[in-house]
Order: C-alpha cells, then structure tokens, then sequence
C-alpha cells in the first residue's frame, strides 16, 4: 500500500488531487469495515487513532481481550472479538495465543490495514518500496474477528458473521475461502448472505488455485469475488551466470553479496545428502542437503508448490552464500519478491530452465547474484498474477467470477510483531510492514473502495456498490493493451472478471445494475431451492416467481454457459448519476450475433430504472464451442457502463 | 450402533431468527435454549446441551455442535433445517 493507491490513481506521487475519490469520500470517514481473519496487531501504527474523532454511536462491537489483557482498542480500531471453539472441536487443544484476537500470524493485520489503515509514513520492508503505508479508507473505523487459529474453521467463520452484523459494521473483508461448496453448505456464502440482507457489503478473495480454470472459490452473487493482479512495482534481483547470461527476478533479501565477485553455482540436486532423494533436495527440504556440497555456493532450487522462503532458510543452514529460486511450470510464472535470509533472486520457469541447463552442462559455473532494487512505473501493469484462481464458475455458471481484480502481488502493509516476515519459527527479525502476495491482499484493496463508496453514497446497496465498481473497471494495461496473464497470453473476464478496479471512476459509475434481497431469493428458486426452504431464511413467506431465470438475474456481468441457437436476457440498469442518454455499444463475442433493445436509454431524473433486453445468437455452429468473450457499454458520453459478455455455445 | 460411533463437528443452518434485529440478551439467550431444545428432540436434552459449542443467536439462526453421522443425517431431514454441513476447514488466501 505504499504504492498501490497511486497506481490506482487515488493519488500521484503522493500527492491527493480534490477529484480523487479520497477527498470526495472522506477517507472513508464514518464507514466501519470488519475483517474476518487472523486478528490484529493493535500497536501498529497503521491503527493509530491519532485525529479520530469519537467512535459511532451505532458501533454495538466490543473489545475482547480474552486472555491477553494487554490487548487494546481505540477510536480506530474500534472493536475486536475472536472465535475458536470451532477450531478446538477439530483440532483439539490449542495455545493461548488463540484466546485473544491478537494476530500472531501477520495475514490479519496485513489485511485489516490494507482496507482501513491509518497513514504511516516511511514504511518500507527493510528499506525496499519505502513510502506512506495506508489502507484504502484510511480514515474509516475497523473492527478485527478472529476466525483463523490453527486453520479457519465454519463453525468460527460463522459466529464470526454473526457478530460482525450485530456489531454494526458497513463493509465485510474476508480474504478467506475453502472448496466450492453448495452455497448454504459453505460458511461464508451463508454468513455473506446474511450480511448482505442487512446492507452490509462484502468482499471475498477468489483463491490462490490458479493459474487453471475453474479452480475460483466464494462463488455466490452475494459476495464481491477479487481476483489478483500485479502493480507497477517490482523489486528486480539479477542472476548472473558466467556465460554471462543475466536474468531478471524479484527479492526483497537484505543480504548482498560482495561487489562483483561471482560463486561456483550448484544444483540443489547434486547437493543432496547421502540419505535424501534427488527430488526432495531438488526442491531444498529440511535435512536434503549436503553443507560439504553447498558451503560457499549459490544454490539453485526449484519453487515446487510448496512454500517458497523457507527453501533459503535450508540454503543458508547449508553453508549456501545465495540461492536462485526457479519456478517449476506447475507454479505459474509469477516470481514474488520475498524476504529471504540470504542473497537470494526468484526467477521465473524459462528462466530457471536455462539455469539449470547452465549448471549441468558447465564444468565450474559460477553466478552472481545482484542487490534487489525498488522500481517503479514497470511495465507492462497490471497482468493477472498466475495464483490467482479463475473461472468459470463451477456451482452457477450463469454469474461471472471473480467480479474484479486489484493489485495483490507484492503488498507492502502491516504486520504482526509476534513472527518474522517469512513466517517461519526461525526466522528471528521484525517487521512493522512486509510484503505479501495473494487474492487475500487483493481482496482488502477493494474493501477499502468500497468503504469509500459506503462514506459517499450511504444509501446504495451491496448490490449497487459492486455494480459501480464492475461498470467502470478497465480491461487495459498501463500500456494500453489488453490485460495479460503472466504467460504473456490476453487475459479473459475468467482471470479478472469485469476488469482492473478504478475506485476513482467507481464513484461515479452513471448507472447501476441494482439487486434487492428479494432478487436474491428468486435467484435461489431459479437454482432449486424450494419454497419451505426459502421462507427459512427470507423472514416473511416469499412466493418464488414463476419466470425466474438465471438469465435475466440483474448482475452486471453477462454469462451464458449453454447458448442453444438464442436466448434473450434482460436487464435493468439504474441512473444514479445525471439526466441523459445512454446508447448500447456492443463488442460482440466470436461467433456470437448480439443485438440490444432499445439501443438507447434516456434518464431523467436519478432513481429512474429502464430496462433493456439484449438478444445473444450462435452466428456459426462451430464458433463458439469453448468460452468466447465480449462486451457490452452504456454510454452517455461521459459514463461508460461497461459489463463483460462470456458465452459458450451448447 | 458400534461402541465407539465417530463423532465429527458440524454446523446446524436454520436460515433467519424469528426475533427481529433489535434483541436483548435475554432473547439471546432463549434462542440458545430453542437450540437445546430442537436437538434434544433428537438427541435428549442433556446431550444436546453438551454437544453444543456455538449457538448462533444473533442474525443467523444455528449451532455447532459434535454430533455421530447418523445424528447429522437425520436433523438434515428436519423441515425446519436449511442444511447440515461438517464444520471444515477454510484457507487464508
């Protein structure tokens, strides 16, 4: 978040212009967001209350110390509560560290801060991204619950939800989610609908399972679903060889090697001990390694899919002086700067293969590796992260996920003080701020906009809070291409849904496409759910109408998984923004024939509704077998409405 | 029923609390006993009240508790559940 928000244009170069959503929302002021998650680091500066004024008087939180009376709240962090008994009934008995909403872990205050952080200046992870650390509404009131112990259980998910709608919180962050499970046998989709019929917005990540398709997680309409992506900072640490073939990956180590001085380079694979296999010492676990084999030599290990910091940990317990971390194809081809404990560079697969390549056809090879940089103002930014999960959309096909994406590579936010930065018990540094990766930190980017949106239009609903920030994302790079993937393929709405996220355009979308509580129970009884079912969780007896379709549910984004000849759909868009017409633009998808009826709205006055219906068509048999992608634009000449059309032909 | 029958923790969904929002304690409190009592009518009242870890009073109308898969099986067919779901473990992303 020190540089995050300027790439979203919230500010330049540190400086907050008057049209910035920032000054036009107030910081965020007045809006209270909750996080459900590891807990929080109260001493943080990032939850300073220095200049909050006194706490709302609709906040019914409180501030559960459990067993840590040194726990404190304040004006800013205005409430905390954990939950753990779900985790015991599994897990059995627990450490202290459990009864109290204290964050051990970091992902929580990491989180919290990134959506509702107070300004901090001068925050860096050991001096690289150095800047003002803050969340996206950072004037705006947080509230922690703890729901994520020794894992995050539903049973705790739940009563986590529970309290926070009780307690009055406007804006729900959830950078959590497990397998797609029915929706009201998923903790989250339940606790979210809840949430939800009471105004309360809610954000969920999409999951870390990418870079295949299908593999999204929080999946009900209900819920903003966050994709992650990249900004435009890196943190580059050269590799060297001696061949002088130099390649480009990320650190963030504090250790350099000397100036120009190459080591002898060696394959984790002939470094392995005498008792281990040649694959575990490939991927540099605990106990697989030779000190007589590494000692004084950079070491090259491969990511695998297991956790990544701790592989230079066993480098250095090696006698290693640096090590070269090389993705295998399996873990995309992101490379994340992390903060190794020695000189260290993650490289991306092609790269790593031509390491390797160098290593086991060189007698003596050597390499150098370089000190990392902060950069800034890299090219292209943002692409799709690979972790980032995708769609389709496996419980309903007929809604897009994830909604958006938001920055999430490579977060500087805040920490915990409990462990070091690369979560490992050995690891004996602090960090006030670290730099993590993940759709959990691309989730909170949105809370916080939309903890603006809540401070600025107090009486939209969830459901038109997402539409504003779905109509107005980008699908553009920072160069003016299509949004990539990490492959250097064009990404699709299945990696980032509507677009990048333009909290600055999302606060003036035009028109929205709203959806009430009762949009949500026909959407349920278009799913199957019967009647009796339905008046259990709807509070008055509701009558499912008897033309519900998937189809026609108001969302802003456009999905037809099953295109068989036609199908019409219709939708009603909103004028939330100023008296005018808006015509149709569509970009139609390959092999799909598209026409809007009427082609144009005229608005005049704010309230107003119109609805259109748009006509879908398999123009050529054998066009649109696999998923094809297009879009469609309301324009006034101002506003530009923007929804994504997915279509698969059946 | 085998001697030792496996015991797993789940969640009970009722959808919404009859109560409206604005609920004091005490009314907190009787929608814990409603959960006693509807699981005892299944299990007997004691054993409910012990198996029980969360009862989830607020918005959302529910409880946690450890129960055998039969037990699960046959609340799930209750007309007043929405569903029964093991109490499973969620990933930070």
């Amino acid at each position: 978040t020190t540089r995050s928000w300027d790439f979203l244009r919230l500010e330049d170069d540190g400086v907050i212009h008057s049209s910035s959503i920032w000054k036009k929302a107030r910081f965020g002021e007045d809006t209270i967001i909750g996080n459900l998650d590891t807990g929080v680091w109260p001493r943080s500066k990032s939850f300073s209350d220095e200049e909050m004024g006194p706490i709302p008087s609709k906040w019914k939180g409180i501030c559960q110390k459990g067993g840590d009376a040194s726990f404190r709240c304040n004006r800013k962090l205005i409430g905390a509560r954990y939950f753990n008994k779900g985790s015991a009934a599994i897990a059995g008995p627990f450490n202290s560290s459990y009864d109290s909403p204290l964050d051990t872990e970091g992902h929580g205050s990491h989180t919290l801060s990134t959506a509702g952080g107070n300004f901090v200046a001068g925050a860096n992870v050991f001096g690289f991204g150095n800047g003002t650390a803050k969340g996206g509404s950072p004037k705006a009131r947080v509230a922690a619950y703890k729901v994520c112990g020794s894992g995050c259980f539903d049973a705790d998910i739940l009563a986590g939800f529970d309290f926070a709608i009780h307690d009055g919180v406007d804006v729900l962050s959830v950078s959590l989610g497990g397998d797609a499970d029915p929706f009201f046998k998923d903790s989250v989709a339940i606790g979210s609908f809840h949430a939800v019929k009471n105004g309360i917005v809610v954000i969920c990540s999409a999951g870390n399972s990418g870079p295949d398709d299908a593999t999204v997680s929080n999946l009900a309409p209900w819920q903003i679903t966050v994709g992650a992506s990249t900004m435009d900072r890196q943190f580059p640490s050269y590799v060297n060889l001696g061949n002088k073939m130099s390649f480009q990956g990320e650190s963030l180590s504090t250790k350099a090697l000397p100036p120009n001085k190459f080591f002898p380079l060696i394959g984790a694979a002939h470094a392995k001990a005498a008792n281990a296999s040649a694959e575990d010492a490939l991927l540099c676990k605990a106990g697989t390694l030779d000190p007589r084999k590494v000692k004084g030599k950079i070491l090259v290990c491969l990511r695998g899919i297991t956790a990544r910091v701790d592989k230079g940990q066993q480098a250095a317990l090696a006698g290693a002086v640096g090590m070269v971390l090389a993705n295998n194809d399996l873990s995309g081809n992101e490379i994340i700067a992390d903060p190794h404990v020695l000189p260290a560079s993650h490289i991306n697969y092609a790269d790593g293969v031509a390491v390797f390549n160098y290593v086991n056809s060189t007698r003596s090879p050597m390499a150098y590796i370089t000190r990392p940089k902060t950069q800034l103002n890299t090219k292209p930014a943002p692409f799709m992260a690979a972790f980032s999960s995708k769609g389709p959309n496996t419980i309903t096909p007929e809604i897009l996920k994830p909604d958006i994406t938001a920055p999430g590579v490579s977060v500087i936010a805040a920490y915990t003080e409990a462990q070091g930065p690369t979560d490992e018990d050995f690891d004996n540094r602090r960090v006030l701020f670290n730099s993590v990766s993940g759709t959990s930190m691309s989730c909170p980017h949105v809370s916080g906009i939309v903890g603006l949106l809540k401070t600025l239009h107090p009486n939209w609903s969830p459901a038109a809070i997402r539409s504003a920030i779905m109509t107005s994302a980008r699908t553009r790079d920072n160069v003016v291409e299509p949004i990539t993937t990490s492959f250097y393929k064009k990404a699709t709405p299945f990696s980032y849904g509507a677009g990048h996220v333009q909290p600055n355009r999302a606060m003036d979308p035009g028109l929205v496409y709203d959806l009430t509580v009762n949009d949500y129970l026909n959407f349920l009884c278009a799913l199957g759910y019967n009647q009796t079912q339905i008046a259990l969780f709807s509070e008055r007896p509701y009558t499912c109408s008897k033309h519900t379709s998937l189809a026609n549910f108001n969302y802003p984004s456009i999905t037809v998984p099953k295109l068989n000849g036609s199908i019409t759909v219709t939708r009603t868009v909103k004028n939330v923004g100023s008296p005018g017409t808006y015509r149709a633009h569509v970009k139609k998808p390959a092999g799909i024939s598209i026409s809007v009826k009427p082609g144009s709205l005229k608005f005049e006055k704010i309230g107003e509704e119109k609805t259109f219906k748009l006509t879908l068509k398999v123009k050529e048999a054998n066009a649109a077998r696999d998923y094809v992608f297009g879009g469609l634009t309301w324009s006034d000449g101002k506003h530009y409405v923007r929804s994504p059309i997915v279509v698969k032909a059946a | 029923r085998p001697t030792f029958a496996i015991q797993k923790s789940y969640v009970v969904y009722l959808g919404v609390h009859s109560h409206g929002p604005e609920v004091s304690s005490i009314d907190f409190d009787q929608v814990t006993e409603s959960h006693y009592d509807f699981l005892g009518s299944f299990l007997g009242r004691k054993k409910a009240k012990d198996v029980v870890f969360y009862s989830y009073t607020r918005h959302i109308n529910g409880f946690a508790a450890t129960l055998e898969e039969e037990e699960a099986a046959e609340i799930a067919k209750h007309p007043k559940v929405v569903s029964v779901f093991l109490n499973k473990r969620r990933k930070l992303h």
